[in-house]
This record gives C-alpha cells, sequence and structure tokens, in this order.
C-alpha cells in the first residue's frame, strides 16, 4: 500500500473511530482503493459500517486461524473493504506478550493483503498496550484525532513519546501522518483555545481542516452508515472530505 | 468504608473522570468523607482536582514501594482527599500479569486506609483490563456512566459481563451500584432514544438524575477545579449534586 495509518490516542472518545470510518469512505469517494482495519475489541468501526458478519476478524487474523484475505469483507461504500473486530480482540492484549514477535503479528499477517490497497487505515483502542504498538508497527504513518477538550491536550506528550518509541525500536518507518482537530465547537471559547495551543505546539503537523462538532455524526452510526453517505451535505461529512483532500494534497507534494 | 465505587466504562470519553471528581466533590459536600483513587494512567482525575505533586502515587501504591497512607493528599475540597497517579500506571497493565495475585493488588493496598472514609471512589481507564479488573475487585460497587450517543450502547453488554465474571471468581460482594446517563444534549434525539433504551433494558439500574451536555462542565478541568467549585449554579454542577443526593438516598433504603 502506498499508506498504511495507524488512527491512535490513548484518550478515550476523540473520534479515531468516526475518523476511522469517514476518512477511509472519502478516500475511497476519491476513487482510492482502501482497506479498513478494526482494531479496537470495541468494534464499532464494524459496526458504523453496518457489517455484521465476524466469523472472519481482525482477532482470528493474528492468532492465525484466518489468513487476512478471508477476513476481507466488502462494505456498502465502493472501493473500501473491512477487515471487522470481535471483542475477544482484547484477548490478543495479554495473549500476544507471551510471543517472540508480539509486536508484529498484525504487520505480518497484512503484508501481502496490503499490496492490493492504496491506503490502509487501521482504527486503534484508547490505550497504548499491545494492540496499539501491533497498529504502530506495520504502519508508515500515524494520524491522531485530537478533540479539542483540555483532558485530551494532556495525553498527547506521551502519546508522541510513543511514536517515537516505536519508531526507535521496532518501525523507523514510522511517520505523522498529522493532527486533526474534531468535534470543534464554535459556541465554546475552549475549543479555540485548545486548537491555538495545538497549532502553536504542532504547526505544519495540525491539518487546516477541523472537524466540528455536529449531530449528524453521532446519529449515522445507528444507521450502521458513514456520515458521508447518512448526510453528505452536513458540516461533519464536509469536514471529512476535506480532510481526505487536504491529505490526497499532502501526499502528492511528497 | 461504607462503600468502595468503581466508576468504569471501556468505552472512552463516556465521562468517567468526570464523574469520578465531582460526584466525590458533590459526596464530600454532603459530609462525607471521601477517598478519590486516580486509576487511570492519564491522571486525568488528578489533574481535574489540581494536584501536582505525584511523588507517591497509586501505581507506587500497588508496586508496593509507598504506602497506601503516604500517597494520600488533601484536595482543595474539604473532606476530600486523593491518591493521584502518573503515566507509569500503565505498566502495571504487563506486570501484574505476573504476580500471584495480580487481580488483588489494589484491594491488598488500600484495605487499611479505606476504612478511615465512608466512600471511595476509584477512577477507571477506558478498557477492561488488569487495571480496571483490580478496581471491581477492590469495590464493594460499580458505577457505570453512560454517554447518550449510540457506540455507548454497544459496549454496555460487555461490560456487564465483566463485572459478573468478576463477581463469580474474584469478589462475590461486588455490586451494580446503578449507570448514569451522561452529556444528554436535549437538542438532538438520539440522546432521548438511547436514554429511554437504556431505561427500558435496566430499569431502576439507571438513575433518575441526567447529566446534561454542559460547556462549564468541560472547563472546569482547565481551571484544575471541579465543576462543583468552578461554576455551582451552572446546569453541570446541580446534576452531579442531585446524583449524589439520589445515591445517598439509595444507602439509606438499603
Ligand atoms: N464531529 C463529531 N460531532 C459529533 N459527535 C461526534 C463527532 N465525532 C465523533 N462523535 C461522537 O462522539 C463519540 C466518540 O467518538 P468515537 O467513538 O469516534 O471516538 P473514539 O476515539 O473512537 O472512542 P474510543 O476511545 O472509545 O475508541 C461517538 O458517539 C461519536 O458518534
Ligand atoms: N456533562 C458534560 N458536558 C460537557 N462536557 C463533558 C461532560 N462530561 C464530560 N465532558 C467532557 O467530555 C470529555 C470526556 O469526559 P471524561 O474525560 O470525563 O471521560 P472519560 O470516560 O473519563 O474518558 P477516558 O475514557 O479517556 O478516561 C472531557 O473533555 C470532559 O471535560
Ligand atoms: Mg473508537
Ligand atoms: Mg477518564
Amino acid at each position: 500500500a502506498q499508506r498504511i495509518i495507524a488512527i491512535a490516542n490513548q484518550k478515550g472518545g476523540v473520534g479515531k473511530t468516526t475518523t476511522s470510518i469517514n476518512l477511509a469512505t472519502a478516500l475511497a469517494a476519491c476513487g482510492r482503493s482502501v482497506l479498513l482495519v478494526d482494531f479496537d475489541p470495541q468494534g464499532n468501526a464494524s459496526t458504523g459500517l453496518g457489517v455484521e458478519d465476524r466469523i472472519h476478524n481482525s482477532y482470528s487474523v493474528i492468532a492465525g486461524s484466518s489468513t487476512a484475505d478471508v477476513a476481507i469483507q466488502a462494505t456498502q461504500v465502493p472501493r473500501l473493504d473491512i477487515i471487522p473486530t470481535i471483542v475477544d480482540l482484547s484477548a490478543a492484549e495479554v495473549e500476544l506478550s507471551d510471543m517472540p514477535d508480539r509486536e508484529f503479528r498484525l504487520k505480518m499477517a497484512i503484508r501481502r493483503i496490503s499490496k492490493q490497497y492504496q491506503y490502509v487505515i487501521i482504527d486503534c483502542p484508547p490505550s497504548l498496550g499491545m494492540l496499539t504498538v501491533n497498529a504502530l508497527t506495520a504502519a508508515t504513518s500515524v494520524l491522531v484525532p485530537l478533540q479539542c477538550e483540555f483532558y485530551a491536550l494532556e495525553g498527547l506528550s506521551q502519546l508522541m513519546r510513543t511514536v517515537e518509541a516505536v519508531r526507535a525500536g521496532l518501525n523507523g518507518d514510522l511517520q505523522m501522518q498529522g493532527i486533526v482537530l474534531t468535534m470543534f465547537d464554535t459556541r465554546n471559547k475552549l475549543s479555540a483555545m485548545v486548537a491555538s495551543d495545538v497549532r502553536t505546539h504542532f504547526g505544519d503537523l495540525v491539518y487546516k481542516t477541523v472537524v466540528p462538532r455536529n449531530v449528524r455524526v453521532s446519529e449515522a452510526p445507528s444507521f450502521g452508515q458513514p456520515v458521508l453517505i447518512y448526510d453528505l451535505k452536513c458540516p461533519g461529512s464536509q469536514a471529512y472530505a476535506a480532510l481526505a483532500a487536504e491529505l490526497l494534497r499532502q501526499e502528492s507534494k511528497a
């Protein structure tokens, strides 16, 4: 693949899954072939895309009982496939720690099939444990959704240290794809304060596109649809379309 | 202690830390003696109460290098003490798994000092790993903050299964304290839908008090204050005061 992007942040509820689903959908809408790997035991990315069949999943793939190509399913979105997940994936946190190649299980599992896609997007759980480390080791870059709230700032330096540690020890190719500000609420000054703080510290790493807080975004998963399909004209969809365009422009400059 | 309450939900960003800080503050305001244990490596509960000194913390306590009473600090709130935490606590997920008494480390560490308080509140990380299992094993009950959003419903049955498994194997006294609906947004019908769904399934387990989405709640941590101190009159503070009153009424009936 041109890019394997891990969507990561140990702070909970910041928009990792929402960004994974909708960035993947928007990239597919721009004609790219995309694979979404649900690597959070909550399985929200699978549910948010309306995927019910989970017999083969990211847990059976890293455990070795399914091959990656058997676990791939088409989704309702043209050019977007998914490897769904089940809650049993949470057992991998402990099971992996006894294996010699424990950080490389995901990387090895998707090595062959990732060649069939231009983009692979990996949705991570809210932690920096073995699952997220696997995703960072398999990835070529990391995209960090950052909620425009005070607590969200606190964990950022720890996340960056973890990315650095993975780059130094497990995956020398790992780069920062960028930071995207999410759930920006124009009605409250806290959002603007957090946004300006992040732009001061991280400069060009922060996408110009900001995803606004928009109720249509949180309604879409209850219909098993990406918001880009549920309501293309809403501010949330327009933001994810703009984010995909900005990311593609960033690629063509690289 | 009369009650050791674990504030738990593996879904991220649902209001665990906000509920831990503000329920603890409201109980203290009602004259109860309260200890808050920050058991999430993000350390948001410690930050949200303005606690800077973390030399002794919940990690050093379960690792055995500090005793619990040395790690206790007073907070700005009368009758509310805290055991803060540091990010190194995340190492405990792996370190604990090699110890024979791994699920009981927190329970043993706070056994003596918890007698000095009427309530102990434990803020948990967004996962069902070793840290949350330790909290559930140390607790007499579990309070589940539930964000009024679609994805939040998805994890509830897994959480209840985990509570059941801990009750069956590690802590026969563990009860459900209740479920509190958080970030209820009167402007969108999704909140009302989720709330009615939860009340249908869980009946009296769901508190009558609902915490509304209220920007003052998310502003308070940036000042290192509970919202009850930052802005007592706002809807968020009023809700947490009502929640504490409802919980105390529940106790007097028990
Ligand atoms: N721009 C937005 N506007 C409104 N709601 C949003 C937006 N983005 C996400 N949400 C909602 O906020 C909640 C948290 O988002 P999401 O589940 O994507 O975060 P996450 O980081 O994946 O959470 P977790 O840490 O549990 O994996 C969800 O209910 C989602 O529908
Ligand atoms: N009632 C509310 N109204 C508005 N914002 C809220 C409310 N409750 C919590 N928040 C904000 O939502 C975000 C998530 O809340 P909080 O951090 O307490 O959740 P959490 O479950 O502890 O998250 P994590 O899973 O990362 O531990 C925070 O920025 C918080 O300030
Ligand atoms: Mg998620
Ligand atoms: Mg928290």
